[in-house]
């Protein structure tokens, strides 16, 4: 028995739009941790991975760890049914082939159930160690992704740099060559405005632009965005959800041939 | 243009 009740269910719908154009099928994994995902993108060459813990949802029961497999697209089709402002129950039971999406609106008038059919998924999990970073840049969310869309008009791939100078941001293509460089800043009204840098050692590394472009889909979770850097590992660029947990990518890096 | 890299060389499957 499964029983998930997520007061913000806007999150759910958010985690969907943010995940399903990188993974097409994925298993979610049920715990007593909370509701975790990861998936690798076809190519394996990016990998998401979602956690809302238990302590983040209204009601959370999870008799004995699940696992659900189910097609992102479908289940972004069930949960676009729902409202913004709706409270988003998952259901499942032991050995069955469908999991429930209930959702309720605010004042209780409305209250609709949907019912998707899940499906066997040979989950391929990588065990990701804790690393230490050369470099960890954490930047507004909206500045990221207005980086990687502006870069990928110009070229294919991105070189990001940090040095004691700042990150610089920079690719080139047919048209030209682009260079963004953003300094620290810490002098902002509020703490999600910032942009800090703790760098370890330089670091430079070279990233396909379209799967950065794929992860800024979750800007719409955090108002920040980290971005964790080490010259012999993916990069991690990693959105908070609040007072939940965390969507993470994970890209590996181009190596010059 | 530079090799692009897979996931696996970096983490193993468990």
């Amino acid at each position: 028995m499964l029983e998930l009740r997520l007061v913000q269910g806007s999150l759910l719908k958010k985690v969907l739009e943010a995940t399903k154009d990188l993974v097409t099928d994925a298993n979610f994994d049920c715990s007593a941790t909370g509701f975790s995902l990861q998936a690798m993108d076809s190519s394996h060459v990016a990998l998401v991975a979602l956690l809302l813990r238990s302590e983040g949802f209204e009601h959370y029961r999870c008799d004995r760890n699940i696992s659900m497999g189910m097609n992102l697209n479908n289940m972004s089709k069930m949960l676009k049914c729902a409202g913004n402002d709706d409270i988003i129950t998952i259901k499942g039971d032991d050995g069955s082939d469908t999991v429930t999406f209930m959702f309720e609106s605010p004042n209780q008038d409305k209250i609709s159930d949907f019912e998707m059919k899940l499906m066997d998924i040979d989950s391929e999990h990588l065990g990701i160690p804790e690393a230490e970073y050369h470099a960890i840049v954490k930047m507004p969310s909206s500045e990221f992704q207005r980086i990687c869309k502006d870069l990928s008009s110009i070229g294919d791939t991105v070189v990001i740099s940090v040095t004691k100078e700042g990150v610089k941001f920079s690719t080139r293509g047919d048209i030209g060559t682009a260079n963004i460089v953003c300094r620290q800043n810490k002098t902002v009204d509020k703490p999600e405005e910032a942009t800090i840098i703790e760098m370890n050692e330089p670091v430079s590394l070279t990233f396909a632009l379209r799967y950065l472009n794929s992860f800024t889909k979750a800007t719409p979770l955090s108002e920040s965005v980290t971005v964790s850097l080490s010259s012999e590992l993916p990069v991690v660029v990693e959105y908070k959800i609040a007072d939940m947990g965390y969507i993470r990518f994970y890209l590996a890096p181009k190596i010059e041939d | 243009t530079p090799m692009q890299n897979d996931l696996g060389e970096f983490f193993a499957m468990v």
